[in-house]
């Protein structure tokens, strides 16, 4: 899997 | 966004309006710890910098200023206003125990050795364990007001709904994020002795007690 990017979840 | 996220992010928002409305209702913040919500501010402010330097979306920088100013907020009813009715003698776990071990585990596990970068994986961790002065608060005075519980129960909520968040996002979007999974599910495991209660005595129209 990708790393999600985690600025976007709060 | 999925749904599950979105109403993740709901409870978290009714969670801090739950919280302002017991403190303007009983006009007291008694039974809060100040501990817990200092490290709120802490974890707001670490984690949502990248306000001024990475822009998501309306949504996401809305919700960011908002959690940052109520937070704030808090503090200053807390500290002000309603200074009287706080009572930091049962305010008494050892933050600097939280602290220590965050920093430590932020300059191991992060996803880029940069300050913000680093900054955003100390939010992280600490928001995991940022509950427990008032987890401990709670056990160590044995009872708690509905209202209160009710905070808890959205905030516990909160992070519960971000698990299966992951988990759709891990198998719809092929996206992983492991520090935050890990430390969700550390964050989401401290409530289940709260939420036991909450839903076999407060549910049930019960007071808030523990066992002596």
């Amino acid at each position: 899997p990708l790393a999600a990017d985690h600025h976007d979840e709060l | 966004m999925n749904l599950f996220r979105l109403f993740g992010d709901m409870s978290h928002l009714a969670s801090i309006l739950l919280l302002l409305y017991k403190i303007q209702t009983t006009r007291s913040v008694r039974g809060l710890s100040f501990k817990t919500q200092a490290l709120y501010v802490t974890v707001f402010v670490t984690r949502y910098l990248d306000l001024f330097y990475d822009y998501v979306s309306l949504y996401n920088s809305v919700m960011k200023t908002f959690f940052i100013t109520s937070s704030c907020y808090v503090l200053y009813l807390m500290k002000k206003k309603y200074r009287p009715t706080n009572d930091p003698s049962i305010d008494t776990f050892r933050v600097e125990y939280l602290l220590g071990p965050c920093v430590l585990l932020s300059l191991i596990f992060n996803y880029r050795f940069t300050f913000a970068e680093i900054l955003w994986s100390f939010s992280i961790f600490l928001e995991s364990v940022a509950i427990l002065p008032q987890l401990f608060m709670l056990q160590r005075t044995g009872e708690a007001e509905a209202i209160t519980t009710h905070y808890l129960a959205a905030l516990g909520a909160y992070r519960a709904l971000y698990i299966p968040n992951w988990i759709y996002r891990y198998w719809m979007e092929d996206q992983v994020d492991p520090i935050a999974v890990t430390a969700g599910i550390v964050q989401t495991a401290l409530y289940v002795d709260f939420f036991y209660v909450y839903f076999t005595k407060v549910l049930q129209g019960q007071r808030f007690e523990l066992p002596a």
